[in-house]
């Protein structure tokens, strides 16, 4: 395959590994993992959510059903998004999170697409399942931004939380695109200019679910770090919303370096439907990214 | 806010959640009750045997739903708990004034 | 309508029972509790021994009733509980927006 | 006055009770329930296969308060019942409109 497919099945298959690995250590501390795995750094399932090894959880299947709606529908409805995660919700899925679940269950009562502002809403659940947004939209960085955004809206109507998917957007486009990390230091830069919340280095030691947090802890992890392995056992060794920020170290490091860089040993322990979801459905939304913006 | 009380039949419980699950609402506070009914005197099977005690297990569903869920989360639980017969039980509406959530001090709706 | 709580003696439950069948009530949800009160480390009788742990069994009445029912509700209940020593329990009275009666459907006082 | 209903981890009950005592509270009632939520409960080998329990135990605890302490009472709670981790539980507070002593007829906060 070509190199940009690869870093866009680099990018996916990161975030689902990222997932994978992460959730075991959800929710401990740092020194809770250090003290029951010194490091973490295979697949192995357990954790709080009792998974099986290469079980994934809402980041991989949240990112799944919006890709499979945007192929669905050969482009672009924010309402066919909402209804893949409604679908999703009522499957019974392993975990959801409480603004997810809010947002979607305002979706199914009243029909209406954008939850209202809110200063509650500045977890990362909407940034961490835009990853096909991105992958569709690689030549119109307009639509990127207008979509993300769109999206995110269905469940998180916040500054940061919109701010943060957009910049996270940029940057695993521009590593997608074949640029070099130093492009994407420059939109984090950017992203901390307008908001010096977001400052992440040096890093600040937080890794709760907030926006904030999260991206800081991601974006430590990957810049701090020259291999996709590295990236995310780094990040994901810190604890507190483990998978999550597994997940978005994954989609930014398996941007950068491609899928035949993810380690062999974590894409043979990937539960093989979502492994073979992925990538189906990576050269379908690169299909969705050469059309015209619709 | 609102607390719904529900007192159902136990062998109703997973015909019930899953009802609730059809309208996103996962979270509640399930206790074991005894039933006293106007009936009296009927008998129930229960666990195979035939009662004729004055009293039936009864299960009772605590779930705080915010305003809105109200109607759909009764309306839920009376199509999936009813059989017809006697001793299906009751759903009551209780106000709540304030909810939080031990682990994150969220309140009102975001706690619940 | 009203929710009506009361925690009593457990050996007292007979009693406040058909002390609300007199004034026409017969529907109600019982709960065994554990009862902790202001009074520190006192010992009661539970069947037949001498218990000095920090909680006593209780046993919690929910009673939903019509406005006009509940002064004479908590009046039945109060006297056929009281044994004029520590312990005897509490009456709460709290309001009920809307009660569904499962089976039928029946929403309001025809519902309880 | 106030209803506050909370949810906790079982093994906070203890923790829990002493820091009501630090703010004067020492009456309360106490049920154990089966708590459904985010939390997934423990799992469980059946005929061969590993499934996981739907439910946690938990312990509900009902404190009728003066409205005065109904902020001091929750956060009371709160602190003493959180671990940070999923699951810690939920405070409700619902209104009460009477309250009665049985064993003295006292009513309202002189009640409780
Ligand atoms: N007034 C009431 N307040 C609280 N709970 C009640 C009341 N009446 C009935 N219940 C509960 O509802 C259950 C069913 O009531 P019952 O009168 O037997 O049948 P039905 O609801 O079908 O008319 C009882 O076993 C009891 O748990
Ligand atoms: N503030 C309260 N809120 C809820 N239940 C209470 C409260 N205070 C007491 N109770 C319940 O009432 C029971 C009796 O209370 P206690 O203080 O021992 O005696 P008395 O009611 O005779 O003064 C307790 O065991 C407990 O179940
Ligand atoms: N909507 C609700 N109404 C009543 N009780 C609830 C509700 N949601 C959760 N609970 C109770 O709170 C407990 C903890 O909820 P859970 O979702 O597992 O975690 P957390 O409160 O930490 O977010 C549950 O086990 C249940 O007893
Ligand atoms: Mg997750
Ligand atoms: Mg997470």
């Amino acid at each position: 395959m070509d190199s940009q497919t690869e870093r866009a099945l680099g990018a996916y298959l990161g975030l689902a590994v990222g997932d994978a690995l992460g959730a075991t250590v959800e929710f401990m501390t740092a020194s809770e993992i250090a003290t029951t795995h010194r490091v973490h750094r295979d697949i192995v399932g357990g954790g709080w959510l009792h998974l099986k090894p290469g079980q994934v959880t809402d980041d991989t299947q949240m990112s799944l059903a919006l890709g499979r709606a945007m192929i669905a529908w050969g482009g672009w409805s924010t309402r066919a998004a909402a209804d893949a995660f409604l679908k999703w919700m009522l499957s019974m899925p392993i975990d959801i999170g409480h603004t997810c679940r809010r947002g979607i269950r305002r979706y199914m009562l009243d029909g209406s697409l954008c939850a209202h502002p809110s200063d509650d809403e500045a977890g990362n659940g909407a940034a961490m399942r835009n990853l096909p947004v991105v992958i569709a939209t690689l030549h119109d960085p307009v639509a990127l931004e207008q979509r993300s955004l769109e999206q995110v809206h269905i469940t998180h109507h916040h500054p940061l939380s919109d701010a943060a998917t957009v910049a996270l957007a940029h940057m695993t486009r521009r590593l997608i695109l074949g640029d070099s990390i130093e492009a994407c230091r420059k939109i984090a830069d950017d992203l901390v200019a307008r908001h010096p919340q977001f400052r992440y280095a040096p890093w600040p030691g937080l890794t709760s679910g907030y926006i904030v947090d999260t991206v800081q802890t991601v974006l430590d992890a990957v810049f701090t770090s020259s291999s996709v392995e590295d990236a995310i056992v780094r990040a994901v060794n810190r604890g507190g919303d483990a998978d999550t920020i597994g997940a978005l170290a994954g989609q930014l490091a398996g941007a950068r370096y491609g899928a035949r860089l993810i380690p062999a040993r974590w894409l043979r322990r990937l539960d093989p439907g979502v492994f073979h979801a992925i990538r189906g459905q990576v050269p379908a939304l690169l299909a969705l990214s050469s059309q015209r913006a619709t | 806010m609102k607390l719904i009380i529900a007192i159902i039949k136990p062998f109703k419980l997973e015909e019930v959640k899953d009802a609730l699950a059809d309208v996103g609402i996962e979270g509640m506070t399930v206790t074991e009750v005894k039933g006293f009914g106007r009936q009296k005197g009927h008998t129930e099977i229960y666990r195979g045997s035939e009662y004729t005690v004055d009293f039936l297990p009864k299960v009772k569903l605590e779930i705080v739903v915010p305003d809105e869920l109200v109607a759909k989360c009764a309306e839920a639980i009376v199509k999936a708990a009813k059989t017809g017969k006697i001793g299906d039980g009751k759903v009551f509406v209780v106000p709540v004034e304030e909810a939080i959530r031990i682990r994150t001090d969220e309140r009102g709706e975001s706690a619940v």
